[in-house]
C-alpha cells in the first residue's frame, strides 16, 4: 500500500526471501532424507536420541500452528493458478497427478486437493479373503508380532511404546492392560446426548466376542504417510467396528526425525482409534495426527471433530469413546471401503 | 500422519507348528512403499 518507490520493492523482496527460505529448507530436508536412506541401505539402524530441538517442540503451541496452517491451506486459489500450484506441490512431494479423480481446476484450495479421491481402479483391492490389505498409501515403518503381556511396539531402536497406551486402557485388546483397574465400573451415560453411549469396556458386554485364543497371535503394522501421499484411509479387511476412541493429545510432527527424537510420539499425539473384530478376532486401526496433518475425519461418523482449539493438551486426559452399536454387533465395514481422511491442520 | 494396525491372526502355537500353512505371514518389508489395497500379509 506504500506510495513511495522504496516500499514498492518491499513486498517482492520479502516474498522472494520467503521463497528462498522455503526452498533452502526443502533442499535440506531432501539432503537429510538422502543421508538416512544411505544409512538404511548400509544396514545401519537409526537409534532413539532425544535432542534439544525435540524438547523445544514441547513448548510450542503446535495445535494453534496446525490450525493456522489448515486455515492457510484452505484459502481459495484463483482458477488460473490452480494447475500450477498443484503441479508444484506434486513435484515437491512426489504426488501422482494423473490419479486425481477430478480436473486440477476443480480443487479450490490446497486442502481440497490434498484430500482428493482417486480415479476408479487406481487402487485395486487384493481379493484374497485371507489377506489383510494396506489401509493407506505410505511407507512400512514397523511390523511384527506382539510378544509378552505388555505388548510393546518399537518406535525406533532403543525406544518402545505400549499398545494399550496407544489404543486406550479400555481397549478390547485381548491382553491384560498393564495396571488396569479390575473394579472399574460400567457407566452408561445419557442416551439423549446425540445417542452417545459411554460404556466402560472393562465390562464383558463387548469383550465377549473377542476372546484371547492360544491359536491366535497379535500382530501390528505401522505405516507412515508422507505429505505427497494419498491421504484417505480405507478398511483393511471386512470387519465390524464396535468402538471409536478419540485421544486429544499433542500434535508433534511424526516424520523420520521426530520418531528418533520424541519419546512416545504416537502415544502422545492426537489420534482416532477404531476397534472391532474381523474373522480372525481383534482388529484396531489407529490414525495418528501430526502438526501439518492435524485433523482426522471419519466418513462413518461425520460429526466427529478433532484438532479442536479448546481441547486440553494433556495426553493423560481420558479419550472420548463412542460405541457404534451397544448390542455388540458393531458397524460393518467392507475391505477397501473409505473410512476416513487426514486433513491439513 | 501415521496409521497403526493391531490385529489378531493365526499363529504357530509351538515350534513344531511353525510350518503350519495357517500362520499369518507379512508379505512386506520394513521401508517398503505400500498402497491402499495391497496385501500386507496373508
Amino acid at each position: 500500500t506504500g506510495d513511495s518507490k522504496g516500499n514498492a520493492f518491499l513486498v517482492p523482496g520479502a516474498t522472494m526471501a520467503t521463497i528462498l527460505m522455503l526452498g533452502a529448507l526443502h533442499a535440506r530436508r531432501l539432503y537429510e532424507d538422502k543421508k538416512i536412506e544411505e544409512k538404511r541401505e548400509k544396514g545401519i539402524e537409526l537409534e532413539f536420541h532425544q535432542d534439544v530441538k525435540a524438547s523445544f517442540l514441547g513448548i510450542l503451541p503446535l495445535r494453534s500452528i496446525s490450525r493456522a496452517w489448515g486455515s492457510f491451506m484452505s484459502l481459495e486459489i484463483p482458477v488460473w493458478m490452480r494447475p500450477h500450484a498443484y503441479k508444484a506441490w506434486a513435484r515437491a512431494f512426489h504426488s501422482n497427478l494423473e490419479e486425481a479423480a477430478r480436473p486440477l481446476e476443480e480443487y479450490v484450495s490446497l486442502q481440497d486437493f490434498f484430500v482428493r479421491s482417486l480415479k476408479e481402479g487406481c487402487r485395486p483391492i487384493d481379493p484374497d479373503p485371507c489377506c489383510l490389505v494396506s489401509p493407506v498409501d505410505g511407507t512400512v515403518l514397523r511390523f511384527g508380532e506382539l510378544k509378552g503381556s505388555r505388548g510393546m511396539i518399537e518406535q525406533v531402536k532403543g525406544h518402545s511404546y505400549s499398545v494399550p497406551a496407544l489404543l486406550g486402557n479400555n481397549s478390547l485388546l485381548p491382553m491384560e492392560p498393564e495396571g488396569k483397574n479390575e473394579s472399574e465400573e460400567e457407566a452408561v451415560g445419557d442416551k439423549s446426548d446425540n445417542s452417545w453411549l459411554r460404556v466402560s469396556l472393562a465390562s464383558p458386554k463387548l469383550r465377549e466376542n473377542i476372546s484371547a485364543s492360544p491359536m491366535k497371535g497379535l500382530y501390528y503394522c505401522v505405516i507412515y504417510l508422507k505429505p505427497g501421499d494419498y491421504h484417505r484411509i480405507h478398511s483393511p479387511v471386512d470387519w465390524n467396528v464396535m468402538v471409536r476412541r478419540h485421544f486429544a493429545g499433542r500434535l508433534f510432527p511424526v516424520n523420520e526425525r521426530a520418531t528418533r527424537t520424541i519419546r512416545n510420539l504416537y502415544v502422545e499425539n492426537e489420534r482416532v482409534v477404531l476397534e472391532g473384530k474381523w474373522k480372525e478376532g481383534f482388529m484396531a486401526l489407529a490414525a495418528v495426527g501430526a502438526t501439518n496433518i492435524g485433523s482426522i475425519e471419519l466418513f462413518i461418523e461425520p460429526d466427529l471433530r478433532t484438532n479442536k482449539p479448546k481441547k486440553k493438551l494433556f495426553p493423560t486426559e481420558p479419550p472420548e469413546e463412542r460405541v457404534y452399536d451397544p448390542e455388540g454387533h458393531g458397524l460393518k465395514l467392507e475391505k477397501g471401503k473409505e473410512v476416513g481422511v487426514f486433513n491439513m491442520g | 500422519s501415521t496409521v497403526v494396525l493391531v490385529f489378531q491372526a493365526p499363529t504357530a502355537n509351538s515350534p513344531e507348528d511353525s510350518s503350519s500353512s495357517s500362520d499369518y505371514r507379512f508379505c512386506v518389508k520394513q521401508g517398503d512403499r505400500v498402497r491402499v489395497g495391497q496385501a500386507l500379509g496373508r
